[in-house]
């Protein structure tokens, strides 16, 4: 563990606590895309497959613990509690987010570090993740503007890959032969769609505006 | 990577 990994896990885990305090503050989730939610939902479930077969430490079992809790808590208010599916922009979330899970899982059959079903789906919610934000900023760009919480989030989930990008460079420098090259590629290709985003976000700090995408 | 040694990271 190295401070990198510990920033990206701690703001991982700030970017979700902070969508449920959107979510049970406000009993809504406007402007939240379900489709993004869903997929992380597939991210968690398919990534730790091993919860159960391999324990590398108390830190790592709780935090797959929680990822994979509250992301299926979060589809669950988004989809089935009175107050909050209401809220849900469905003629927004209209991204066709099922051929990203085809398009990863195809590419986790080509490129994986082993052929076992471990690696395959394992791979493939590396793949799965970094496209998984594309729904929520479709919708984004569609709703125009961004509330205060939903933009937070969406900073602190863009931020935590950075993070990692950092841990897999100071991996790189310490560890004999640490390569990670699916994880590190597909970091990178993940914060870098949030690029725009990241302009805009600064932009309206810097001039302490509402964060406004162009539609 | 050790043979066995799994995805140690989140």
């Amino acid at each position: 563990m190295n401070i990198f990994r510990l920033a990206g896990d701690m703001t991982h885990l700030l970017s979700i606590l902070v969508l449920l305090l959107k979510i049970y503050a406000t009993k809504s989730c406007s402007g939240i895309s379900r489709k993004t939610q869903e997929l992380y939902a597939i991210v968690f479930v398919a990534r730790y497959l091993d919860l159960f077969t391999d324990f590398i430490s108390v830190y790592n079992t709780f935090m797959k613990v929680v990822f994979i809790a509250s992301s299926l808590a979060i589809v669950w208010c988004m989809r089935f509690h009175p107050m909050v599916r209401r809220s849900y922009d469905r003629e927004l979330d209209t991204f066709r987010h099922y051929f990203l899970v085809g398009a990863s899982f195809a590419l986790a059959l080509i490129l994986h570090e082993k052929f076992t079903v471990q690696e395959i789906f394992w791979a493939f919610s590396i793949y799965l993740e970094a496209v998984a934000i594309l729904p929520q900023l479709v919708l984004l760009q569609r709703s125009g503007n961004v509330d205060n919480l939903t933009g937070q989030y969406i900073f602190f989930l863009g931020a935590y890959r950075a993070f990692y990008i950092l841990n897999w460079i100071y991996r790189y420098l310490t560890e004999p032969h640490f390569t990670r090259w699916i994880a590190c590629v597909s970091g990178v290709v993940q914060t870098a769609l949030y690029a725009d985003f990241f302009y805009y976000y600064f932009i309206s700090w810097k001039n302490n505006s509402k964060l406004k995408l162009p539609a | 990577k050790p043979p066995g040694k799994h995805h140690d990271e989140l």
